[in-house]
């Protein structure tokens, strides 16, 4: 709640890395962060999209493979995906939210080559013409 | 719930 709640209008680095400590206690820590991260990046209000984007992005730097393979699966690029697809929410989405997922998804192809489903989502949204620089 | 051993996933969403 201290990590994604967007009534605190301030990151809470605290919250953020505790976020990010207790998903890897759990043992269903990665499926349950990416699901709630997910519904959080869909959400209308721009500061709610970005601060779940910027939780995502501490726990993607500080956390281990668990939770880079729960990311790096379809079920959560797809949410990603829909989130800069105008044929999905594109088109009411705040261009500060499309591009700051865009920029993670980039910087992933770069530090984690091996997960290639990364690669293969960042691939078919410059083909799609959704990656424009 | 979702197993620990979970390695399912979908397939890529074209767009």
């Amino acid at each position: 709640d201290k990590a994604t709640n967007p009534l605190n209008k301030d990151l809470d680095w605290d919250g953020i890395n505790a976020f990010c400590e207790q998903l890897n206690k759990e043992l269903e820590g990665p499926p349950l962060a990416t699901r709630l991260l997910a519904h959080k990046i869909q959400s209308p209000q721009e500061w709610e999209a970005i601060q779940a984007l910027t939780v995502l992005e501490s726990c993607m730097k500080s956390c281990g493979k668990r939770f880079h393979d729960e990311v790096g699966k379809f079920r959560f690029l797809n949410e990603l995906i829909k989130v800069v697809s105008p044929k999905y929410l594109g088109s009411r989405t705040p261009e500060k939210v499309k591009s700051k997922i865009l920029e993670l998804m980039y910087s992933w192809t770069l530090g984690l080559p091996h997960e290639v489903k990364i690669s293969e989502a960042y691939q078919m949204l410059k083909k799609q013409g959704i990656v424009k620089c | 719930t979702v197993s620990f051993h979970d390695d399912s996933d979908e397939d890529l969403l074209n767009i």
